[in-house]
């Protein structure tokens, strides 16, 4: 219902608003209603600035900001209707280091509503992790499985699997 | 409502019975380049009913069953099973645990099944209602995607979240 | 011309078919065209199928599976017909360790026709490299560079650029 | 023939001046996410002429000049001067090196130099004939699409590289 609609747009937009602030570490972004008299037919526009930077176009942002952007958006959908668990695959992909380190800081204000299984090549996610799943390839190209409980960790090398840091 | 296991049998590189058990933290999936994590996504999403092949990659049934490799040869079936502790009865049945299976044959025909019980397709879809299709798997084709929508495409995913 | 497409389609298939087993380390690739007979209009269709398993259709290969088999593509034009320099913007980032290690050593065989610029964040391809670019964002939100010659380089962490590994 | 250098000033995110030398080798750019790195890339398709800005990912003249920052103002013009060793002639000028010279102002005006002297948009065209456009810079993107596209399509890179 449109009313609903309302409401759901107005928290996404507070939520998105806190969790770009968070990933990026300050700067600010909004959504914007292309058509706010006409809540059945709108689009809804992102606006955001890095820190430091000045207003542009979603277009001019490097990969990794498009990346934490859309992040900040898929969290505060996250954050205003959570889902019981969700499965991230590799949306971490482009991020360097530090935003690496910010994003799982924020995964894990969500961590407590929503049960996440995240796929991933990022060292840092993987140190957010309780619970490890090495996946491999046998020789004949069956998957096999070895889980690893965090406090057990020394080496990620010893079951194999690739790990980017 | 949590997600306690995922059983996969002959569902594509999983040729053999494999298990995962996921607790209440965040659990991290890692290993080379095609070794089957995004398998496992796609095992989710297609034992909780997906139906359209092209989000699994594939075209057709035969697509998720393991083809065979040059050491192993094919199977005749793929499996899942997926359950969820249900305690806070947030999904709509009677039971404290509740376990979804799917199985396909080559010939195309899928089964489904809850607790055991055969039921049809539209059971199974009735009964995942709460786990939001939308944010169930997430991948970075989607997230990017969000931001190169027009406004116009993208308040989908704001009705979905109403 | 057509006589001209013919001889370059058949070149770059062979060295397509070359840089696939290379970069995979074993299995096979083809480029088939799609209309044989009509040179003029034809298509040309991918079939590949990594090591140990079965030909599948390109939508069933992994992120790193694809990424690699566009990287083989990519070499063999490039073999054919080399570009005086390149740049080659993070087209490794989907790749695990061993899959970068042999997009490296591809990488040099190529080299000694074309200068390459390869902007990366793993550390396995700019160990590849002799000269390393670091650059980084100022508080004014200007570009800084910070060049190293390799031999030089004892810390990647010195200059403060994200590196994967 | 090959690239000895690239100076940029008030391209994008580099306001001041920029000087960046190559050798024969491999070069290596690295740092953290929004500082720069694809930024070079834009650069060097801008210099050699590129007319499509939406490639340079903006929309008109102005998006490639610095727009300036919270504690810088934004400049006037964007300019960027690539050098190439030509001694082997594959350039078609009788130079054995040679350096062009684009500038662009926000009134929309760009400027072309080869060598110094004045030239049209032409004659850069021309000069950089030899130069692929195709593969000069390639992304992520352009690689994935390379296997997306349909193979009628995927002619098109066949046919720029007989
Ligand atoms: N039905 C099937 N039978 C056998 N193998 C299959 C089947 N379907 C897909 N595969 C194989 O699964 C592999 C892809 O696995 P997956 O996408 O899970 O890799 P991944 O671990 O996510 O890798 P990446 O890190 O590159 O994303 C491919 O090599 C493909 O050939
Ligand atoms: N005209 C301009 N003036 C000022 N800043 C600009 C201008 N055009 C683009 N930018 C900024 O450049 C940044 C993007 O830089 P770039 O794409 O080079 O990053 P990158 O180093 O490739 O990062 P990543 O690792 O995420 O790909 C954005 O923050 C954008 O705001
Ligand atoms: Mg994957
Ligand atoms: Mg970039």
């Amino acid at each position: 219902t449109q009313a609903q609609f309302s409401v759901t747009f107005d928290k996404v937009a507070e939520e998105f608003k806190r969790f770009f602030a968070l990933l990026f570490n300050g700067g600010s972004a909004r959504l914007v209603l292309t058509q706010p008299d006409n809540l059945a037919q709108t689009g809804i526009e992102i606006l955001a600035q890095p820190p430091g930077k000045k207003p542009q176009s979603l277009a001019l942002f490097s990969g990794g900001e498009r990346a934490l952007t859309a992040v900040a958006l898929l969290f505060a959908l996250l954050e205003v209707n959570p889902s019981p668990f969700c499965v991230l695959d590799e949306v971490d992909a482009a991020l360097d280091e530090s935003n690496v380190g910010r994003f799982c800081e924020t995964l894990r204000t969500l961590a407590h509503k929503t049960q996440f299984i995240v796929i991933t090549h990022n060292r840092g996610t993987i140190e957010a992790a309780r619970t490890i799943y090495g996946v491999s390839m046998g020789s004949d190209s069956v998957s096999k499985i070895m889980s690893l409980r965090v406090d057990e960790v020394t080496d990620f090398k010893v079951h194999g699997s690739k790990l980017k840091r | 409502m949590y997600l306690k296991r995922l059983h996969v049998q002959g569902f594509k590189t999983f040729a053999q019975k494999t298990e995962f058990l996921y607790d209440s933290g965040v659990t991290a999936i890692v290993g080379p380049n095609g070794s089957g994590k995004s398998n496992i996504a796609d095992a989710i999403r297609w034992v909780l009913g997906e139906q359209r092949y092209s989000v699994l990659r594939g075209r057709k049934t035969e697509d998720v069953i393991f083809a065979g490799s040059s050491l192993k040869p094919a199977m005749g079936f793929a499996e899942a099973s997926i359950t969820f502790d249900n305690a806070d009865g947030k999904l709509p049945l009677n039971f404290n645990e509740v376990t979804i299976t799917r199985r396909a044959y080559r010939s195309g025909e899928n089964e489904y099944y809850i607790n055991k019980s055969r039921v049809r397709l539209k059971d199974i879809t009735e009964a995942t209602l709460p786990l939001s299709q939308t944010y169930t798997v997430i991948t970075q084709g989607m997230v990017d995607a969000a931001l190169s929508q027009k406004p116009e495409e993208r308040r989908g995913l704001f009705e979905d979240a109403a």
